[in-house]
């Protein structure tokens, strides 16, 4: 089953 | 000062119904050239972006750009309280703890003035890097919602897959598997019936139900929506609000390890 990933490994905080 | 006359007020309500189902809190940016908001679901899955420019207002004033920290359940709950038809204006002070909604009936007849509490958000601003997509498809929202929703009857899933031949959701389930194919349709009456697919690479996805089902409360806010996609990126799910701005849904794929 593939993973969920976060939103966060895509968009990075400043 | 600020102070933001929404002639549509009903457009306020539906932007609220569209993305408290999935944020709690967020903070709202005014600036003079509008306000905007950017928030994750508590799971840190989806984002929210939501844009609205001041030239949709009838009456927009923001002295100086200011953070208010809203629950958009309780922000909601004030807004359920106007009138469809109802003028609303949000009014705030420099320094206060409060925001103000004003509903006007269309007939004047009837004013009202709910005072909301605002709140101290810790918020990460996130940075959206400027993407080249694979796939944009444009197409009818309300056939995206019904697709989103038939699909979650049988699976959790959905895998959307674009080819030249067309967009295809897949999902599969304990009882079975259900295909759902889009070909490109742009002989029809009226524009926003239309469903067109650009695409510069072919692409296949797959991405939680759930989520997709809950962008889809923002569908009376536009007859279409945009769906764009390139491997290794969120799905942008876009709903533009005419001539005011977007609310935009950003959803991180499901991936092999």
């Amino acid at each position: 089953m593939p993973r969920q990933k976060s939103i966060l490994s895509f968009f990075q905080k400043p | 000062m600020l102070e933001l006359r929404l002639v549509q007020g009903s457009l306020l309500k539906k932007v609220l119904e569209s993305i408290k189902d999935l944020v709690n809190d967020a903070n709202f940016d005014f600036s003079s050239s509008g306000f905007s908001l950017q928030s994750m679901d508590s799971s840190h899955v989806a984002l929210v972006a939501l844009l609205l420019k001041s030239e949709g207002f009838e009456h927009y004033r923001c002295d100086r750009n200011t953070s208010m920290g809203m629950n958009l359940g309780n922000m909601s709950k004030m807004l359920k309280c106007a009138g469809n038809d109802d003028i609303i204006t949000i009014k705030g002070d420099d320094g206060s703890d409060t925001v103000t909604f004003m509903f006007e009936s269309p007939t004047q007849d009837k004013i009202a003035d709910f005072e909301m509490k605002l709140m101290d958000i810790d918020s990460e601003h996130l940075g959206i890097p400027e993407a080249e997509y694979h796939a944009i498809v444009k197409m009818p929202s309300a056939e995206f919602a019904r697709i989103c929703k038939d699909l979650a009857s049988i699976g959790d899933t959905v895998v959307i897959s674009v080819t030249k031949e067309g967009v295809k959701f897949s999902t599969r389930g304990d009882i079975g598997t259900a295909n759902i194919v889009l070909r490109q349709n742009t002989t029809v009456d009226k524009p926003e019936d239309a469903t067109v697919i650009e695409m510069n690479e072919p692409v296949s996805m797959t991405f939680a139900l759930r989520y997709m089902n809950s962008f889809t409360k923002a569908t009376p806010l536009s007859n279409t929506v945009t769906i764009s996609m390139s491997p290794d990126l969120p799905v942008v799910v876009e709903y533009k609000i005419a001539e005011m701005g977007y609310v935009r849904f950003y959803l991180a794929p499901k991936m092999e390890e």
